[in-house]
This record gives structure tokens, C-alpha cells and sequence, in this order.
């Protein structure tokens, strides 16, 4: 799976998400990142999301849209509210991770697995890349 | 800082020791190059979506990542293709889902959000939209990477190995709770 959310000069949140599924799979499951709510998500007032990882617990959790609930009910900052729905994927027995972006440009990458390859470039065209913890 | 585009190739089991050298500098070139294309589209003023479509055909290009070209392979031997976009500012979205010819599925995905009242379409009928809006199409064979074939195949050993040995784990397989770590590319 790759994605990629981003912040315009004019305010503007995008986040995009495209994946191969999983190896093996049958019944032409759908599953994984795409399902819009679940694995991304977008919205000016808050965060845009991308995920990536094991499908079926990212759409139960509804996770890209939690992240922006909790940020626009409980005012929580985009590190926080990741934080706190990636737990929720992991105590539920899933894992993966995702990229979220504020609307004020801060950032979050958690991941709850040995590795997710990802990357990051600031206003000032600064980049960084990781592939491990 | 502030952050104007954030990416990320898929999570799972990367084991350091089997990452040689020369592959992991590949993924870091194809990583920078997909954030320098965004970068520039960015700080030109141009919109996040246009960012996000082009960054993201930078990585549906590269054989590395699960995703377009190189994506893994269903079962039956098929490389079906999920991809989403959505828009911050109006709240659309679009979606395409197990399409198989479609050379870049995050532009089919921004194509129904763009020209079509709808949210998600799927198989043939996606590719069917898609083609009538003029995404480029390929030859399923387009996304074909020996390394993701051989995984297929010992994907479909495991499984002719475990058959009649566990019913528990069989049952889990049905549900789609087991966890192969096959997924993440």
C-alpha cells in the first residue's frame, strides 16, 4: 500500500491511498486502506489521513475518520489522536500504521509493526525518510 | 516544523537483516523522488490534491511497493487494484476497488470523484468508467513482478500445507482473521 496527504499554500488537506490488497486473497475481498473513512480521509477542518495495514481492523475501527473526530470533539492534536486509534487497532490485535497531516502542518507517522516505509518534506523543502523504528 | 506532504509505501514485517544495502537505497531514491515530485507541485501553489494524485503515481510506478505495478497477487493469480482520494476542502471522495487494468487506480479514484455522482466503483464497471473518462488502461500483465509471483506461490503452499492440519486455524482463515503478514507488500 502507498498514500500520500498533503497541505496546500491556499489551507487545503488531500489524502489519497492506493494498494495491491493483500497476497492470496479471495472472494474479491475488498478490504485495506481505500474505504474512504476507514483508511483515508481528508477534511480542512482537521486532519487528512492514509493508512496502511491489515485491512478488516482499519474498516471496523473506522480509523481515518476517528483520528478527525477526536481531533475536532475533544481538541486533540493530530500525534495524540493517531496515538490513541493506533492503540485501538493494536489492543483489537491489528496492525499497520498510517501518515496524518493538520491543517497547521504537523504531522504524525505511527506504526505498530517492525518497519513502514515513509516520509516527510517541510515548507522549506526539507526531506526525510525512514524505513524503521 | 511545518509539514506540506507527508508518504508512506506500507507497513509489516521489513526485517533489517534481509534488507540489502542496494534495495534499501532503490526505496529511499523512489521515497525521495515521490516527495520531491509533491514538493514542487506545492510550493508552485499548485492544490494538495494534484500533489497527492502525482506523488502517488511515483509510487504506483515503482515495483517496490504494493501498489499498481508490483502489487501483490489475489489467489487466482490477478493483481486487483484499490485506490481512494478525498478532498479536505469539499469533503468528496472517490474510490475505485479491484480493478485490473487500470495503469494508475488513484487517478480512476479522483475520475469518480471528479465525473461521476458517485463514491466508489468497482471491477469491471470501474474500468468500464474509467475507460470512458480516459484513464490510461494497460495489460493486466503491466503489473506482473516475479517477486510478488513467488510469493503467491509460497502463499498457496502454506496453505496446501496447513489444509485438514488445523480446523480452528482454517475457520480463522475463513473469517479473515488470520494474520500471514502477506499483505504489506
Amino acid at each position: 500500500t502507498v498514500g500520500c496527504v498533503a497541505l496546500d499554500q491556499q489551507g487545503n488537506l488531500a489524502a489519497g491511498t492506493s494498494t495491491g490488497g493483500m497476497t492470496n486473497k479471495k472472494f474479491g475481498r475488498i478490504g485495506d486502506s481505500p474505504v474512504i473513512g476507514a483508511g483515508t480521509y481528508a477534511n480542512n477542518e482537521s486532519v487528512a489521513v492514509s493508512c496502511t495495514g491489515w485491512g478488516e481492523f482499519y474498516i471496523r475501527h473506522v480509523v481515518a475518520h476517528d483520528i478527525a473526530a477526536l481531533m475536532s470533539y475533544k481538541q486533540l492534536s493530530v500525534e495524540e489522536a493517531a496515538a490513541a486509534v493506533m492503540a485501538k487497532v493494536a489492543n483489537a490485535g491489528g496492525d499497520g500504521g498510517l501518515i496524518a497531516l493538520d491543517k497547521a502542518g504537523n504531522m504524525a507517522m505511527p506504526f505498530n509493526t517492525e518497519g513502514m516505509y515513509r516520509g516527510a518534506v517541510d515548507r522549506h523543502g526539507n526531506i526525510e525518510v525512514k524505513i524503521y523504528k | 516544523k511545518q509539514y506540506t506532504l507527508v508518504i508512506h509505501g506500507g507497513a509489516g514485517t521489513i526485517v533489517k537483516t534481509a534488507m540489502t544495502s542496494a534495495k534499501e537505497a532503490a526505496y529511499e531514491e523512489v521515497l525521495t523522488k515521490a516527495l520531491q515530485t509533491g514538493y514542487h507541485i506545492l510550493q508552485e501553489g499548485g492544490a494538495a490534491l494534484d500533489a497527492v494524485e502525482a506523488t502517488i503515481h511515483v509510487l504506483e510506478d515503482s515495483p517496490l511497493f504494493n501498489a499498481a505495478k508490483g502489487a501483490v497477487f489475489t489467489n487466482n493469480g490477478r493483481n486487483e487494484l484499490d485506490a481512494s482520494i478525498m478532498d479536505g476542502r469539499t469533503l468528496n471522495a472517490g474510490a475505485v476497488a479491484g480493478v485490473t487494468n487500470i495503469r494508475n487506480p488513484i487517478t480512476a479514484a479522483r475520475a469518480v470523484m471528479e465525473k461521476s455522482e458517485h463514491v466508489m466503483l468497482s471491477g469491471k464497471g470501474a474500468e468500464n468508467f474509467a475507460q470512458q473518462v480516459g484513464v490510461t488502461l494497460v495489460d493486466p500483465s503491466y503489473f506482473y513482478t516475479q517477486d510478488r509471483w513467488d510469493a503467491l506461490q509460497r502463499a498457496l503452499k502454506k496453505d496446501s500445507t496447513a489444509a485438514g492440519e488445523n480446523v480452528d486455524n482454517r475457520q480463522a482463515a475463513k473469517a479473515g482473521t488470520v494474520n500471514r503478514d502477506d499483505k504489506f507488500g
